[in-house]
């Protein structure tokens, strides 16, 4: 319905672009901010503008400028500067509507190590609300875990689950001492 | 209410039973490239009823079934299980509409709750509401829970043989895809859910469409 | 012309899917393949299927089997498995018609480390063919590069040039101790 | 034949002048998300003749001119420049036919040589072959390099002003796109060359279509 709708839009806004919103907190300063914006559609063959205050009917428009910087829209944004941006906006969601677990599968691979610190301490910062299963090459994000599996093909083309701790994990990315615990 | 565990057997690489238990707030997942990892994000889609193979990264829905490797033959069916605890969250009661006339066979009926549960929640009601006149509907009363299911851990189960054939289980009782689909309402799970970053698609929403946008912000209101 | 697109095309397949070609060299095995196959076109409104073996008509299809597996098509491949697919093909073409230089932006980004080491070497293996210009964020890529160029933003929003040797990156990926040299 | 150098100025967020000598057969560039890494992949894309602003990341081709900052105003022009060196490969000798009557002001008519060598190579000319009668061809001699140019190195620049102005230079005398084409034609060097995988597409050739796949096998045929 309407009302609901505006709500959730309204809450996700200010978790957003709030001056402490996710944004800020992943970039450390900048602006950033959803807007409705006018659609156009097409009835009867006709192309029709629609109201952008019309909350039933508009698109969601997202502006982001880290800090000190003035891209024209989100598409000059370099590739780890899109990843937090959507991890900002994927949390202000979430934020306005928890669901029970999430998953993340390497949505850390283009992060520069400062930014995957930073990354892994927002989803810290969200159990919470949420529980996280998050798949990662990179061994700062596995320290913010709590427990490690490893999955493996000792046996060629057929995955196996070990139990893994964080100093297991070799500096190769392979699995050593594993234990099937 | 949580989720506890996730079961593979026979989906994808996982030929041979595998647990992951998620006890713990943030679990992470690591091992090699090909190794598997990304397989079990397919099986929580796959379970909460995912219908596109593509999405799945094959072609037809049978190559989701363990198609066998060097050293093993295939698997004759790929079984997902999903399990939850659901505790009761609070002791206030709740009025429920319960649809007991599904055109299935009723033992298959599944709705909101288990059809054994059906036969508990019946009871229930003889004894405190009256039932509204005529029509199918009937009310019962229970315990506010995560899931609307009186059960203390929820399974939600999906298969699939070798000759195609496909079912849906909740707490080991078959059902259909809308009774998941409607176990799921309103708490941000699914398939397609913005709870799910598959690889390579963190940008996905940045990406979008302003009206894709849109539905996104409507599955969370 | 058909001759030489005949003669390209073999030298490609021999340099990708051959005993000794890029495939095996990368993943240690399996087996690699790029065949012609028939396409569908239309010519006046009607379906026509062009004969595969018409070297100037049809389409190329990759095929990948890592060591030990079946995948039925490359869209089974994991990401890093179709990374090490890709680069092995991108080589292979190399090969047939080097060019004097080739830029790489962050292609190891979906790598463990083993693979990771298996590019740096295979890039390492192709300087007599051409030189390489390669974007990276994994220290492994970096130990196999002859020289290194930071680009930084100590001014917000405008990049400058720093020289940098591989001990002067840091864990945190931040360049320390710059020097304009 | 090799690349020795890459010049930016006032393109993307180099608003300094700011030089990358290739000197070595691997360079590396590394630092912090945004910094500006793949701006540079943008600038040889767009040196060698991109003309789609999409595939720079813009709006419009202006975008590719700095923009300002905190603490700057935006630059008024873009300029980037390929240095290459281009060494007599062999001294054997070439026959090359010149396209001398091109219709544009003849000063800028470049084709394969810049205009100042397409004096020096007629005056090669008579010395040595005779000219085919009648019609604007002209045949001359030179040694062979890499690039269909007689001089040891050989820049090439694009520059861009805010007042939407375009210009294309070959060793510092203006020429066309098509002049830039037809030096690098059948080197592998080109904005959509296969020689230049952007963040993130990797696995574009693996993804493209079978047709699409055939063209970049007959690039490099
Ligand atoms: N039905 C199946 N039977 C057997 N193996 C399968 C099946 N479907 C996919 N696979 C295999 O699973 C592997 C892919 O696994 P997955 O994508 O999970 O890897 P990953 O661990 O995510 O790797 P990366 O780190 O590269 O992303 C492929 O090698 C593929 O051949
Ligand atoms: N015309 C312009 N003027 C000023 N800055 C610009 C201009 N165009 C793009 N930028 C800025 O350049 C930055 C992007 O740089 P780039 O994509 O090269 O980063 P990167 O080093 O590749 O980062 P990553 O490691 O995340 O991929 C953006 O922050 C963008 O705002
Ligand atoms: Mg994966
Ligand atoms: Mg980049």
């Amino acid at each position: 319905s309407r009302e609901r709708f505006g709500e959730v839009f309204e809450t996700i806004r200010e978790e957003f672009g709030g001056p402490n919103g996710m944004f800020r907190k992943l970039f450390g300063g900048g602006r950033a901010e959803v807007r409705l914006m006018p659609l156009v559609k097409e009835i009867d063959g006709q192309k029709v503008v629609t109201d952008e205050t019309d909350l039933l009917e508009s698109g969601i428009e997202v502006i982001a400028k880290p800090p000190g910087k003035e891209p024209r829209s989100i598409s000059q944004l370099s590739g780890g500067e899109k990843s937090m941006t959507a991890v900002a906006l994927l949390m202000s969601i979430f934020k306005s509507k928890p669901s029970c677990f999430c998953v993340l599968d390497e949505v850390d691979a283009a992060l520069d190590e400062a930014n995957t610190e930073r990354f892994g301490s927002v989803v810290r910062a969200f159990t919470s609300f949420s529980h996280f299963i998050v798949i990662t090459h990179h061994k700062r994000t596995m320290q913010q875990c709590d427990r490690l599996y490893g999955v493996t093909m000792q046996e060629r083309g057929v995955s196996k689950r070990v139990s893994v701790r964080f100093d297991q994990v070799g500096a190769d990315g392979q699995i050593q001492n594993q234990s099937n615990a | 209410m949580r989720l506890s565990k996730l079961t593979l057997h026979g989906f994808k690489s996982f030929a041979d039973r595998t647990e992951f238990t998620f006890d713990d707030a943030v679990v992470g997942v690591v091992g090699p490239n090909g190794c598997g990892k990304s397989n079990i994000v397919d099986a929580v889609k796959w379970v909460l009823g995912e219908r596109s193979s593509k999405s799945l990264r094959g072609k037809e829905m049978i190559d989701v079934i363990f198609a066998g490797s060097a050293g093993r033959s295939p698997s004759g069916m790929a079984s997902v299980t999903l399990t939850f605890d659901n505790p009761v969250e609070d002791d206030s009661v709740e009025m429920v509409e319960l649809d007991l006339a599904s055109d299935e066979d009723p033992s298959l009926a599944c709705g909101d709750v288990a059809p054994e549960s059906i036969g508990q929640a019946a009871a229930e009601l003889s004894e405190d509401a009256s039932a509204p006149q005529g029509g199918n509907a009937a009310v019962a009363k229970r315990r506010r829970r995560g899931l609307p299911i009186d059960a203390d851990e929820v399974e939600v189960e999906r298969r699939l043989y070798r000759d195609g054939t496909s079912q849906y289980l909740i707490n080991a009782r078959r059902c259909r895809l809308k009774d998941i689909r409607n176990l799921f309402l309103d708490t941000g799970i699914g398939a397609d859910a913005y709870s799910i970053i598959e690889q390579g698609k963190v940008d996905a929403m940045l990406l979008a469409s302003p009206l894709e946008r849109r539905a996104i912000f409507e599955e969370a209101a």
